[in-house]
């Protein structure tokens, strides 16, 4: 559509190679942005208008949808290497609102609002009616599992005391009963094998993350843990380009992040 | 639709340019 309608706008295809380039200047940043949870990535673009900007410039106003990737936002592969999570897991959506500047040629966002929602549960039972549903992370059977899954990993570890940054996802197993979890954990100025007080450790300057999936499995009398934890290279802490008035805290973005990030290591399985 | 003999008329549904493809499934 031209302009001069009387709009003010151009519509443009929801699949121009220009507005694909803007969806995906926006999902970088989400991704750049995010302090908790999964990487995301481009799903469909819903709408898009392109304002004429004085004295130059043109403003992609575009919504579109995303998915979760497994990938989570302190792993620093990049997105484009992560796989979307299936519905069987539980796959989570993301719709967002973003304003996008074009500027002699370059994109950089102006403003972006999102919101994330898992798959309705009705969804999930129609593609497998065994698959387990998220669990709320405040559980009281994921928290434990956390607890056993970090403490099992810990025990293990000869280098620092790894101390938990967050849950992330959780899912609980009706047979074998057992709870599945997935979190973060950092670094700490603890060695592991000597912590008495976990309270008194504290994160590294230089943060040092990983990320942990776990199996806490019920048995007559007892449990088993199994933990696998991905421990990824240290990152420095960068300062972080942000919209014109948004303030996002950036000490955990940049370190997950690098533009060529070295190879992680994994830590596990445990049991 | 009119259209002149042995002229083509475009037939079918209008393209609507949004939403644009899914690339994975739609929740």
């Amino acid at each position: 559509v031209p302009l001069g309608l009387g709009l003010g706008y151009k519509e443009l295809n929801c699949d121009d190679p220009e507005t694909e380039q803007a969806a995906l200047v926006a999902v970088d940043y989400i991704n750049s942005n995010l302090l908790q949870g999964y990487k995301h990535t481009l799903n469909q673009i819903d709408k898009v208008k392109v304002w004429s900007r004085r004295p130059m410039g043109e403003v992609f106003e575009i919504e579109i949808d995303t998915l979760e990737t497994v990938c989570h936002v302190l792993d620093p592969t990049p997105s484009a290497n992560c796989s979307v999570r299936q519905l069987r897991q539980h796959a989570v959506e993301g719709d967002c609102d973003f304003r996008v500047l074009k500027q002699n040629g370059q994109f950089s966002v102006l403003s972006a609002k999102c919101d994330s929602s898992p798959d309705s549960a009705e969804d999930v039972r129609k593609v497998c009616p065994s698959c387990p549903l998220l669990a709320p992370l405040n559980d009281t059977k994921v928290v434990h599992a956390v607890d056993a899954a970090l403490a099992a990993f810990n025990a293990r570890n000869n280098g620092s005391y790894f101390q938990l940054v967050e849950v992330s996802r959780a899912q609980l197993v009706p047979l074998p009963a057992s709870t599945y979890v997935e979190f973060a954990v950092a670094a700490t100025d603890c060695v592991a094998q000597d912590v008495t007080d976990p309270a008194v450790c504290n994160m590294l300057a230089e943060k040092q993350y990983g990320f942990c999936k776990s199996t806490l499995t019920e048995k007559l009398g007892g449990e088993d843990v199994a933990v696998t934890c991905t421990v990824f290279p240290t990152q420095p802490v960068l300062p972080q380009p942000q919209p014109d008035g948004i303030n996002i805290p950036s000490s955990m973005v940049s370190s997950a992040t690098p533009e060529s990030p070295p190879d992680a290591v994994v830590v596990g399985p445990l049991v | 639709t009119v259209g002149q003999p042995g002229v083509a008329v475009a037939a079918g549904p209008v393209v609507r340019p949004c939403p644009g493809r899914i690339r994975h499934f739609k929740i």
